[in-house]
């Protein structure tokens, strides 16, 4: 399904280069449910944008269902991403000018495939599945941290994509919360979906089939 | 040293009013390592503005050091916390056209007491106690979720505050990381600093004297 090969990822600082991924090689398969962990500052972010169509990396190759993620222009990517991919942001990115329910809805708006569908209703649906019914017409500063990271991931699950990747998914969550959200993406990774998430949680880890271990920048 | 009584917090939204803390009566004494937890929503960082000066509330009493906050303007709760507090926001707050340590010495600009000190070298001294000695010059968008947070936590500490506050510190945190994170306000508190945190971490809850549970507005 997603097949890193070699892959690198150089930032060019000035007179210095930092190089952040190490000859990453990773194979993901249709309907895994996959936890990636390691260390503040180990490039786990920076891989999961690469996965994620959202960055391209300095050296290597990423296949996505059998094509060459490298030979496609940055509106191809994007065109990946709005048909196939549901992204929790680390820092939620919502759009401060749009209630709650508004940004949850935002990625039907770029989608063809909703073009007939009612966008409240399917944004009221992912609202009340992250226990958020109440909060509709909030805006993110009207929100608590955890309200917020639950508006993230209700906008990464209304297009009902095929992979959900999830950044920290439950980093502002009390316990019983981040169970309830947990509970989410087994429930849709036993649909078919297939889940990557990065987590410090290990209880969260835990709940994978399989877990990736960085450090450094390398797969250990 | 910090008294609550009877207060109350109420957002006017429209038509609505929404109630979201009902009568929190608190005392905090000097020293204290006091852990705050609680779901999300529940009315915890609303709490912790309010004990940082950085918002009133809708009614009750709130003596800090035995003077009535209700009474101050707005420039004095500002420089109550400039001179007094060290606060970690739970969304950083970091300036992003600043960098690592421009952001950790921006506190000491405004404090009247560190006229003279060299502010670099208190600023490097901070960024090494959250180990960061290698992004100092990074800006937060060349910095990774748990470094952005370091960097916030480094900020609190650069006036060398009486009074930490720490709106969940570690949420981006590694277990490691959070673990040094830790050792580091429980050192400051045995060096005679008061301490607050909120957090849904059950470890970092554990590392304080006393526990306050909030549940809907309320402590429990
Ligand atoms: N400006 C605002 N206007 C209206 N409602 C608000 C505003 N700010 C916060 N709220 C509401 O107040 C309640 C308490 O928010 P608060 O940020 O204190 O929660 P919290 O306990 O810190 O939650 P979390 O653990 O998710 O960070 C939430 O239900 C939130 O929606
Ligand atoms: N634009 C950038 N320019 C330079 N360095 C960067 C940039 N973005 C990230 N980095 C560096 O790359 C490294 C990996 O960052 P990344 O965000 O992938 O870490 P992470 O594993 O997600 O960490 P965390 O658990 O703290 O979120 C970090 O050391 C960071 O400082
Ligand atoms: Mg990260
Ligand atoms: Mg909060």
């Amino acid at each position: 399904l997603l097949e890193l090969s070699g892959i690198n990822k150089i930032y060019k600082m000035g007179q210095i280069d930092l190089q952040v991924l190490f000859d990453i090689s990773l194979h993901i398969y249709d309907a895994d449910f996959v936890s990636i962990i390691g260390p503040s500052g180990s490039g786990k972010t920076t891989l999961l944008n690469i996965i994620a169509c959202l960055d391209r990396p300095s050296s290597g190759i990423y296949n996505f269902f059998g094509e060459n993620v490298g030979l496609k222009s940055n509106d191809e990517m994007s065109a990946i991403r709005n048909l196939r991919i549901g992204f929790i942001f680390q820092s939620f990115n919502l759009i401060p000018r749009h209630t709650a329910l508004e940004n949850v809805i935002m990625p039907l708006h770029y989608s063809t495939k909703f073009k007939n569908s009612n966008f409240k209703n399917l944004g009221l649906e992912c609202l009340e599945k992250v226990g958020l019914s109440d909060r509709v017409n909030h805006y993110p500063n009207e929100l608590s941290g955890g309200q917020q990271q639950r508006v993230a991931i209700a906008r990464a699950l209304v297009t009902n994509p095929e992979i959900i990747l999830a950044d920290e998914p439950t980093g502002n969550l009390d316990s019983k919360t981040s169970d309830d959200i947990m509970k989410l993406l087994k429930d849709l990774n036993m649909q078919g979906k297939t889940i990557i998430t990065i987590t410090h949680d290990n209880e969260v880890a835990e709940q994978a089939s399989e877990i990736i271990r960085i450090k450094d920048g390398r797969v250990i």
